[in-house]
């Protein structure tokens, strides 16, 4: 039973700024940090691909089935984003280390030939990004106290 | 009658909280976790 | 008063100067390196030495961002880069942000936090004076680019993990939901789905009503709710919705759908200062706010056969409702007389002046919906005092013969339409999870039926229940289990009324009701 109410002055004024400000509207990324490597490129994709995420794909569980080069590339692309540090996590349970002097990952390669409190020192494994692939060190010390 | 209330993009059978992947309310999909600033420790910022 | 001659130059230098500082690889961790001694050169150019300096420092900053942000975007309409925009202004407008929280973390010493938090309280004033007098200039042209970057940019710096900050944090939130309110989308309607992007922030919603301990945060956010639904209102009441209001709508809807996932218990607790400025007539809106309830709570399946709603452990306890509305019945002769008409039924004029006293002088509603509102709850939670104090429980004998009851039975005859509808649905209104309100409206709405002198009224009383049942999901529990009671009750007679048979659709639609009641 209750009819319309006629729109007063203000409501209109408002009406027409709301239609200003829906011309200019903010963009998810408005609300977030600047990407410098990766910035978001919203492509339209054939609505048969997935348009969405998979489920879960916020765990490290699931980032832990990622390859070790998805790994890196997530790390070291999505800077500062909770990916890089679910990507991070992921590395340390495919027992890479990362070393907070060289910041840099390394993965023991073989029994170190050196081990005390302090460091140990062998061969290692360590991700050489600006090549983008894995690379090997002989004798490398790896001190703890720069183990993050 | 009103939206169906399922069709704006948010899972309401979640287990998990919505408000943390919530991305915008214009836009009908979550956050992915590259969306998402996170204050990892500063040797990550190796860039 | 004009600025000091040499101000603005000296300012741009500034800015200039911190932004290159900002960006430089030497700023060191959260640019700390760069602040101390970015400092020193504020010092120098004598920007601290008095509060009007400060004050002016940072107006001209702000307005130099803002140009920036115009002058990109005037830009953007030609290339149509989007992208590009950003990346013009962004770099600037984070830095400044930076600044902004760097200043507010390293002001005054750590003890004294009231420096920090004044100056903060400045800031954002200054930011939101500069957007308040830009959105009268510029009018149409507004753009909101320039404050939403720096709002959502120093909320998010401001709650990083850092200590000193995390000791002020609520008065951090404090400070936001004020700015947030002088912004609220009826003083700067072009500027509302910056602020919906701003209120519904990740970040924003886990502060104000996750992290924050005893859920202080929560009358702020409610009340920014209400600031939205203030300026939905009179253009939801009309049902015609230009396409941004529509898409406003819709944002809103997300935004209800996330607390009512996440913060049910928020919505519970707010539910009836919402419904004093949803209008009556957007039911599906309505309708999700009822329809929270207690994450601790299982609510019956209200089809389950032979429910025993007077039995469920949770119907004898009262929802909290944070919110004094027996202070909302005003002016207080009328209150003093609705009192003591409650304790004595005097005077005798009262029930026959109800009518008048509801009366509405506002344009456009005849009635005053939020005296209604408070009225009907306050009429309802001292009836249902009053029959515990007798030892009794509230059911459709205990609630009946009661100057609480008079004044329900005086206000379903003695309203025309219009009022029985908002008198109706302000008792709808508390159909909710299992407590003791809904409890108590659901046996007032069941005996105002079986006690109508009118069909009219069973009509009507039929009616405000269908309205909110046909609109889609969800639906509150309480309002299941009273439509189902009237349908199935043989007491009622429901289906030998004439209007039940009105339309064919609506005689399908009761008979499909009562298959799955039987």
């Amino acid at each position: 039973p209750l009819g319309p109410v006629p729109l007063q002055d203000e409501h209109i004024y408002q009406l027409t700024m709301g239609k200003a400000g829906f011309r200019h509207l903010p963009y998810p990324s408005d609300s977030e940090r600047i990407r410098v490597h990766l910035p978001r490129k919203p492509c339209p994709t054939p609505s048969y691909y997935p348009q969405l995420p998979p489920m879960h794909a916020d765990t490290v569980e699931f980032f832990q089935r990622l390859s070790t080069e998805t790994l890196f590339f997530i790390f070291y692309y999505m800077e500062g984003t909770k990916a890089q540090y679910l990507a991070a996590k992921a590395l340390k349970k495919q027992s890479w280390r990362f070393h907070t002097k060289y910041m840099m990952w390394f993965q023991r390669h073989e029994e170190p030939k050196t081990i005390n409190e302090d460091y140990e020192q062998g061969t290692y494994i360590y991700f050489d990004y600006e090549k983008w692939g894995q690379r090997k060190k002989e004798g490398f010390t790896f001190e703890y106290r720069y183990l993050e | 009658p009103g939206i169906d209330l399922t069709t704006l993009g948010l899972n309401l059978n979640s287990p998990e909280n919505l408000y943390s992947t919530f991305q915008s309310p214009w836009v009908d999909i979550p956050c992915r976790p590259q969306d998402i600033d996170f204050h990892v420790p500063s040797e990550y910022l190796t860039n | 008063i004009e600025d000091p001659p040499g101000l603005p130059e000296k300012t741009e230098y500034l800015l200039r100067e911190w932004v290159n500082m900002y960006h430089s690889p030497a700023a060191g961790r959260d640019s700390t390196k760069a602040f101390s001694l970015f400092v020193q050169q504020m010092h120098q150019q004598g920007i601290l030495k008095t509060d009007d300096l400060i004050t002016r420092f940072f107006r001209l900053c702000t307005e130099m961002c803002v140009d920036l942000c115009y002058r990109a975007l005037s830009e953007q309409a030609q290339t149509q880069n989007v992208a590009m925009t950003r990346n013009k202004c962004f770099p600037t407008l984070d830095a400044f942000v930076r600044l902004i929280m760097l200043l507010v973390k390293h002001s005054g010493d750590n003890s004294n936090t009231n420096t920090k938090i004044n100056l903060l309280n400045k800031v954002l004033g200054i930011v939101a004076g500069v957007l308040l007098q830009d959105h009268e200039v510029r009018g149409e042209e507004f753009q909101q680019l320039p404050y939403h970057r720096i709002f959502i940019m120093l909320f998010i710096d401001l709650n990083g993990p850092e200590h000193v900050l995390e000791v002020i944090n609520f008065q951090i939130l404090t400070a936001f939901c004020n700015t947030y309110h002088v912004l609220r989308p009826t003083k700067a309607p072009a500027f509302m789905f910056a602020w919906l992007e701003l209120i519904s922030h990740r970040v924003f919603i886990g502060r104000m009503l996750s992290l924050t301990p005893q859920q202080r945060g929560w009358g702020m956010y409610a009340q920014l709710l209400i600031d939205l639904f203030k300026f939905l209102y009179p253009f939801l009441r009309n049902a015609e919705l230009t396409q941004p209001i529509h898409f406003l709508y819709k944002g809103t809807l997300r935004v209800l759908l996330v607390l009512l996932h996440d913060f049910p218990e928020f919505l519970c607790d707010y539910h009836y200062a919402f419904c004093d400025v949803i209008p009556p007539n957007y039911i599906q809106m309505r309708n999700l706010i009822l329809s929270a309830f207690p994450r601790n709570m299982r609510l019956p399946d209200p089809f389950t056969p032979n429910l025993k709603v007077d039995m469920l452990p949770e119907i004898q306890h009262a929802p909290r409702i944070p919110l004094n509305f027996a202070n909302m019945i005003t002016p207080n002769s009328f209150k003093i007389d609705l009192d003591s008409y409650l304790k004595t039924r005097s005077p005798v004029t009262f029930l026959s002046d109800l009518r008048i006293s509801l009366q509405s002088k506002e344009p456009g509603s005849r009635y005053n919906i939020p005296l209604m509102n408070a009225l009907v709850l306050y009429v309802g939670t001292q009836a249902i005092t009053h029959i515990h104090t007798k030892g009794l429980t509230p059911s459709m004998s205990t609630i009946a013969h009661s100057s609480h009851m008079d004044i329900f039975q005086n206000l379903a005859v003695d309203l025309d339409t219009e009022g029985r509808y908002l008198f109706l649905t302000s008792i709808a209104n508390q159909l909710r999870y299992p407590n003791s309100h809904t409890h108590y409206f659901s046996c007032t709405l069941l005996y105002l039926f079986a006690e109508a002198n009118t069909e009219a009224i069973q009509e009507q009383i039929t009616r405000v229940l269908l309205e909110r049942l046909i609109v889609n999901r969800p639906h509150p529990w309480g309002l299941l289990i009273t439509f189902i009671e009237l349908i199935k009750n043989p007491q009622f007679k429901f289906m030998n009324h004439e209007f039940v048979h009105c339309a064919p659709e609506i005689e399908k639609l009761f008979e499909s009701v009562v298959r799955s009641c039987v």
